[in-house]
């Protein structure tokens, strides 16, 4: 199972169409600061269930619909689809069939949000055991925020020792 | 659940210690259970000993120090589990020219086993040398993000002009 | 103590909102006492606003500009209060090229006009160009710090092999 | 009053003696991580009157002490000298005839730390006298230690005022 594609629409700074390719190996992003890199990041997390607005660096959930600039007015929903390539056919059962798989989340003001894989409804539970499944998700170790070493080192021990059980 | 966590952590500690070998070239590193003998009580602590120095907790080492026995830690626990993607997002930025190369060795050597695949940012041109791709994101209006993908020349003008 | 720390805010929050400007190249930010009507009690709250984007709490800016928002608010307690020693350690590891400069430009016009001299720890090659003079620390024996005085040339050389 | 500089004896990873010049301007500091260059402005501030052994990232403050190596047995003493430049005659008085002055601060092991300022016995407060009256000393805002501007980031709206406080 590999991740193929991100597609942004309205998310945080993102208010065009947006599509990330994640090809094999390792893929660079720079730019600027303050220009939107993290909030590219941070679209992968929440697709993938992220259920804490505090982990989104934000008050409430709907922080990550476009906020609007002074010259564009704010959007009332952030959509982010996320595609995942199952040519190899590891996914776990209901989609093992499948050569691709398409993850969405939409977030719709003042109506929460809602998931979708492959176009059908589906629940967050759903979205989250897909994920498990395939040892990543939206609190995998392997997604390492910006700030995130910084604070395993200044953590007490005990905090340490919850980030392992996360990823036991 | 004491079980699993017993078991994580014997794996995890095997990595770390041969991890932090590597990143260090030398010295010796270990996790381990503090303050509690039963272990979904306890805290993890990391010691460390650097090449020729001595052994110290974590919160005596420099800044440069704590940072690769953190990120040694962070992918002990991931090659535990290892997933199909990794989001790297600025860890490399306390660091300096030696230990960035020390840490792109590393994670192509796990992309090249595991077939992970990777999302790095950071602002070091050392880093962005190693990508096998990059992506440039702008604030051309501002407060609006857009993605370019650069090639390699574009993205040295890109870190120059950052402006 | 109530009427100096008032006195103090005020200041402070006069020289915060100018140096805001200044290193965002527009925009604007202030200081706020929050929580509590009495000063002694009261915390103190970030909220700023770079160009083109909406007015928010720290928490919400990014890595970068929520470091160029403590720079700012670092040299206006500083500029309240100008001593005549300054030590920054490595406050430039977030940010990108545009930034240090404009970092590297406060300091050059503070040590102009308040006659303070600047110690400045740092791994990024454009704060080092910055420089009046460097020194570099070196490990040749493991463990042992030695220092030794460089001239321009040497450093870029010093930061290369830092291996 | 200017700092003119430092000399560093037995202070942490500076076994050998040390002698920092501090010019006008701008001085740049640069090495590989964990070669002392914390260590070597470190050292300013303990010399200043820095109390805390937590803010010099030790245990307790012999700490500073240097510790040894595997080549080279630790040692049992550790001294800083810090000289200033008073030729505008600008210090308080009892030292402001003098055209420099020189505070050292000494720790030996198991006998705790002294001062003394031109060569003759000073307290502790004598000395953060001396810095307070030229606003500067251990707990002046300009000394920026490492990961400082992110603890100002992540700190709490209560404890940002107490920074504020200790510059008033
Ligand atoms: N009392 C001591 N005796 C000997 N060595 C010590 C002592 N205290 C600290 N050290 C050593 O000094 C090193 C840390 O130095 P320091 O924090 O100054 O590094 P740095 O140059 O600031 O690195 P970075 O760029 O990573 O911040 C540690 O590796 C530690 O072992
Ligand atoms: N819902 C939103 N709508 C519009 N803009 C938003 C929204 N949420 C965050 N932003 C903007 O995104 C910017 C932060 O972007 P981000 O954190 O991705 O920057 P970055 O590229 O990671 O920068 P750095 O290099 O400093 O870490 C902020 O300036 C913020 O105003
Ligand atoms: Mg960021
Ligand atoms: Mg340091």
């Amino acid at each position: 199972l590999h991740f193929k594609s991100l597609r942004l629409n309205g998310f945080k700074s993102f208010i065009e169409k947006t599509d990330l390719e994640i090809g094999v190996g390792l893929t660079g992003i720079v730019g600027p600061n303050g220009c939107g890199k993290s909030n590219l990041v941070e679209a992968l997390r929440w697709t993938m269930g992220e259920s804490s607005a505090k982990k989104m660096r934000g008050g409430g959930m709907e922080d990550v619909i476009f906020a609007g600039t002074e010259k564009r007015p704010a959007r009332n929903f952030a959509e982010v689809v996320l595609t995942l390539d199952n040519a190899a056919k590891s996914a776990p059962s209901p989609y093992n069939h499948l050569d691709d798989i398409e993850i969405s989340r939409k977030i719709v003001k003042d109506q929460g949000s809602a998931y979708r894989i492959n176009g059908r409804p589906a629940r967050a539970k759903d979205v989250q055991m897909l994920f498990a499944d395939t040892l990543s998700g939206a609190n995998s170790p392997a997604l390492v925020s910006q700030g995130k070493v910084a604070s395993i080192i200044n953590a007490k021990p005990l905090q340490r020792r919850m980030i392992l059980e996360e990823s036991a | 659940a004491r079980a699993r966590l017993n078991s994580a952590f014997e794996h995890v500690n095997a990595h770390f210690q041969n991890l932090f070998k590597r990143l260090f070239m030398g010295g010796q590193a270990h996790l381990s259970l503090v303050d509690s003998d039963d272990p979904l009580d306890a805290g993890l602590e990391i010691f460390a000993q650097p090449p020729g120095k001595a052994l110290q907790a974590l919160s005596l080492m420099s800044g440069g120090e704590q940072t690769m026995a953190s990120i040694a830690l962070i992918f002990a626990m991931f090659l535990t589990n290892p997933a199909p993607i990794c989001v790297l997002d600025e860890i490399d930025a306390p660091l300096d020219d030696a230990n960035v190369d020390k840490v792109c060795d590393l994670l192509e050597e796990i992309a090249e086993t595991t077939k992970t695949r990777f999302l790095v940012v950071s602002h070091h041109r050392l880093t962005m040398a190693r990508m096998h791709r990059i992506y440039g994101v702008t604030m051309a209006e501002k407060g609006v993000s857009q993605l370019v993908s650069l090639d390699m020349q574009q993205s040295f003008g890109f870190l120059e002009e950052a402006a």
